[in-house]
């Protein structure tokens, strides 16, 4: 179990007396194999410790007569920092509609954070449109349907259109209707496909959106950089929504793109329903993440 | 790394890169390098082999007896040569299971089988109407019932209309699950033991579909699925993306689980057997 791994690695070192260079190599050696077991991408990780090893070899932690506390310090207040010193709060537009876009790879949640922003939106008393942009998964349109049924909150589609027109359409539909917030469900696609992250592109310069969103599995592993970082190259997205969080996926993930792509973490998915959103706490995660 | 002959600790660095970036897992690579070093030992300077082959024949022999259970039988598979031939996909949310039946059952159609679907995910939005769409491009049957309903009675239903009507094949869809929500996986079992008790051999064949993009938690999800409800083999979706999927290597080695299949696209035909020296191959690609 990584918990107890940590942990024991973490005792190892605060439970030395007075720590040589070499002690501390091989403590922080192990902690990168934590992080790596993590899904803490490679580069990411090997440049974690390497800065905690620096820090750490400071004169005040090796003439210190608690060394090892000293270090187990420096390693959660730096993966603390590294993730994100809190959180960033969502853009409204001065003048309605604010448009929100979820974007992201193939069943990392999208449609499912769509509803989810939406029911937390109405919470804050807005009015939020969701709207069908996904043309090509099949039955996409009935899901995203399904679930304004279920919330109780509209949703725009249109036929023969493609997603560019329909993002449009939807915010002149938005204003008729005085939807003050609204909310795109873009398909999934792979980053190394041009011409869908062209699609995505077009979108945004068309419609401007205020908050456009990189949603990303937490169960990720070492692709979590690649696509992360497409994407943020494609659209400057604003933040990013971790989901699948509610299982024991450690969420290196999240340290990953954070770290690579300096794009703060904005909320957290810890559930299939749609009231299980949640703000992103770089502390909890942090805690996480090192078991 | 390619083109390199000799097995320094600059080359294995770069080696350690390239396998845990796979997402291979850090033990096993530790034991994949450390194999490296005594063979770099044993055999001196003169090592001439490229780096490639000999990782290669490294990875194989991890995997020994694995390899030959590995060996995916494409050709039995879609001629089981029992009726009905009835196969259960299970796995955590959105790796791409009513995507992968819609390719399965277009497999076991273009061999000349008939093929029946059972919606036993009652419980996503859109799912009945997502697998429907799929059963109509297979020209498969297709059993649901309203939303929200037992998905123990949908997979009944579906599993008598199989036997009435004389269908070949019978893939049941079941809902995306966390493997640690205990009472979904109960829900599974229970799901199980209506087929079992209408047929005692099935189903016989439980594939897991795993994403590639996903991490060292496979290996959670392999055994948590494999502990629950039994697994025949596996199914690793998104390869057409940048993820190599490295993990089921250690998911094969520790588990001995075989991943049957691979998914490498959206459409109906993205469908291939696995093969693990392509496999391996691509890890270095
Ligand atoms: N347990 C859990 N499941 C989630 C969470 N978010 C989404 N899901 C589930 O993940 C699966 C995929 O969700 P979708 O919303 O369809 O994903 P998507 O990104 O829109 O998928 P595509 O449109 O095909 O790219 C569904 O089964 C959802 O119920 C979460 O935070 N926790
Ligand atoms: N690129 C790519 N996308 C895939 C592949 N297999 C499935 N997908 C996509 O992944 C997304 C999720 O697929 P689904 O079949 O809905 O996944 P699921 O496991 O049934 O999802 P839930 O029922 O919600 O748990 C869809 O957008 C699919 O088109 C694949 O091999 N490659
Ligand atoms: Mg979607
Ligand atoms: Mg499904």
């Amino acid at each position: 179990d990584l918990t107890r791994k940590l942990d024991h690695v973490l005792k190892k070192i605060k439970g030395q007396g007075k720590l040589s260079e070499k002690n501390i190599a091989d403590s922080l050696r192990e902690v990168r194999k934590v992080l790596l077991e993590a899904d803490v991408n490679y580069k990411v990780a090997k440049e974690f410790v390497k800065s905690v090893q620096e820090k750490s070899l400071g004169q005040a932690v090796l003439k210190s007569i608690t060394p090892g506390q000293q270090i187990v310090k420096i390693i959660y207040d730096e993966l603390t920092r590294l993730m994100g010193q809190s959180t960033a709060s969502l853009r409204f537009a001065n003048i309605p509609p604010t448009i929100f876009m979820a974007t992201g790879l193939q069943g990392s949640g999208k449609t499912t954070f769509v509803g989810k922003l939406a029911l937390y939106l109405r919470g804050q008393k807005h009015s939020p449109l969701m709207v069908a942009a996904d043309i090509y998964r099949p039955a996409a349109i009935d899901q995203l349907k399904t679930i304004g049924k279920q919330l109780n909150i509209p949703v725009f589609s249109e036929d023969g259109k493609n997603p560019i027109q329909i993002c449009w359409d939807s915010i002149q539909q938005a204003r008729q209707n005085g939807n003050d917030v609204v909310i795109f469900d873009t398909a999934g696609r792979l980053h190394i496909d041009e011409n869908m992250m062209k699609e995505l592109s077009e979108i945004k310069e068309k419609t401007k959106p205020h908050n456009i969103f990189f949603v990303a599995d937490g169960m990720t592993g070492q692709d979590a950089v690649k696509a992360a970082t497409e994407f943020n190259n494609w659209l400057a997205y604003d933040g990013v929504v971790l989901t699948k969080m509610d299982g024991d996926a450690r969420g290196g993930a999240a340290l990953s793109i954070k770290a690579v792509t300096g794009k703060p973490i904005m909320f957290v998915g810890m559930g299939e329903k749609f009231n299980t959103l949640e703000q992103f706490h770089p502390d909890r995660m942090a805690s996480r993440i090192l078991g | 790394v390619t083109g390199k002959k000799t097995l320094d600790e600059e080359t294995l660095d770069a080696i350690e890169e390239i396998l845990i970036t796979s997402d291979i897992g850090v033990e096993t690579v530790m034991e994949l390098l450390e194999r490296l070093r005594k063979r770099a030992r044993i055999k001196g300077e003169d090592e001439t082999a490229e780096i490639q082959d000999i990782m290669r024949q490294e990875l194989k022999s991890v995997l020994s007896d694995q390899v030959e259970r590995s060996a995916s039988d494409e050709k039995s598979f879609f001629n089981p040569g029992v009726t009905p031939f009835v196969i259960m996909v299970v796995g955590v949310n959105g790796t791409g299971k009513t995507t992968t039946i819609g390719k399965l059952a277009h497999r076991f159609r273009k061999e000349g089988k008939s093929v029946i679907i059972a919606a036993g995910d009652t419980f996503r939005a859109g799912a009945s109407e997502q697998l429907n769409i799929w059963a109509e491009r297979s020209g498969s049957d297709f059993v649901r019932h309203q939303a929200g309903a037992d998905p123990g009675a949908v997979v009944f239903d579906a599993l008598n209309a199989a036997v009435a009507r004389r269908k070949d094949v019978l893939i049941v869809d079941t809902a995306g699950r966390l493997h640690t929500k205990v009472n979904l996986m109960e829900e599974l079992k229970k799901i199980r033991r209506v087929m079992t008790k209408l047929i005692p051999e099935a189903p016989h064949e439980t594939l897991l579909v795993l994403d590639a993009t996903t991490g060292q938690n496979s290996i959670r999800q392999a055994e948590q699925f494999r502990d629950i409800v039994g697994l025949t083999g596996i199914v690793l979706t998104k390869l057409d993306g940048t993820a190599k999927g490295g993990v089921v290597l250690t998911i094969l080695k520790e588990l001995g689980i075989p991943v049957k299949f691979i998914g490498l696209g959206e459409g109906i035909e993205d469908l291939a057997a696995f093969d693990l020296n392509t496999f391996i191959d691509a890890l270095f690609s």
